[in-house]
């Protein structure tokens, strides 16, 4: 464990909680794609399973316990607490264009082919492009509330320090995790015009518009 | 040097 991995992750769990504030305090999940929820769910189950036969430390296993449950409590509020402030007709990114090539490429590149692991490599792919329904429909209607845009940050930021954690630990332990470095990359990549915003504007003060 | 990954990060 070194900082930038702990600042990353301590970063995922205030993403989750911003996520969980806006939607409890308003009440509502306008702006939030269910399909990048739903996603990460996918994510988290087929990553997080071996947290019934792999133990790591304790750190890890809540962690991997939290990020499990909070994203499915999240997927019950947004299909069943709150629904009526869901509206799926803008949130239409096809996400089985995701999950499908997510699977071709787990069956090439994984370390070893057995389920575990095609599944590990599964999960890091898909959470590579997990974010992109959210992403896609921030650029539909041009906005949002500025709370979501910390939500994102926050959600970017965990991506971000994973990148100096993976040199550091090359530096330090000699290790290359190359699946995850390169699903890494491409994620973070995929915030670059997000914060982009996020800087000029939201912590300018001002709300997050889309140039029209 | 690429090592075996033990899939400790989260």
């Amino acid at each position: 464990m070194n900082l930038f991995r702990l600042f990353g992750d301590l970063s995922h769990l205030a993403s989750i909680l911003i996520l969980l504030h806006k939607i409890q305090t308003t009440r509502s999940c306008r702006g939030i794609s269910f399909k990048t929820q739903a996603l990460y769910v996918t994510v988290f189950v087929a990553r997080y399973l071996d947290l019934f036969y792999d133990w790591v430390s304790l750190y890890n296993f809540s962690m991997k316990v939290f990020f499990i449950s909070s994203s499915i409590y999240i997927l019950y509020l947004m299909k069943v607490r709150f629904r009526p402030t869901h509206d799926p007709s803008i949130d239409t990114f096809r996400a089985e264009y995701l999950v499908g090539p997510c699977v071709v490429l787990a069956l090439i590149f994984n370390y070893k082919f057995t389920f575990p692991e095609v599944l590990w490599s599964f999960s890091i792919f898909l959470e590579s492009v997990a974010i992109l329904p959210q992403l896609f429909m921030l650029q539909r209607t041009g906005e949002a509330e500025t709370i979501t845009t910390h939500y994102l940050a926050a959600l970017g930021a965990y991506r971000a320090l994973y990148i100096p954690n993976w040199i550091y630990r090359y530096f330090s332990e000699g290790v290359v995790d190359p699946i995850a470095v390169i699903a890494g990359l491409v994620q973070t990549a995929l915030y670059v015009d997000f914060f982009y915003v996020y800087f000029t504007k939201v912590l300018q003060g001002q709300k997050f518009e889309l140039p029209a | 040097a690429v090592k075996p990954v033990s899939h400790d990060e989260l």
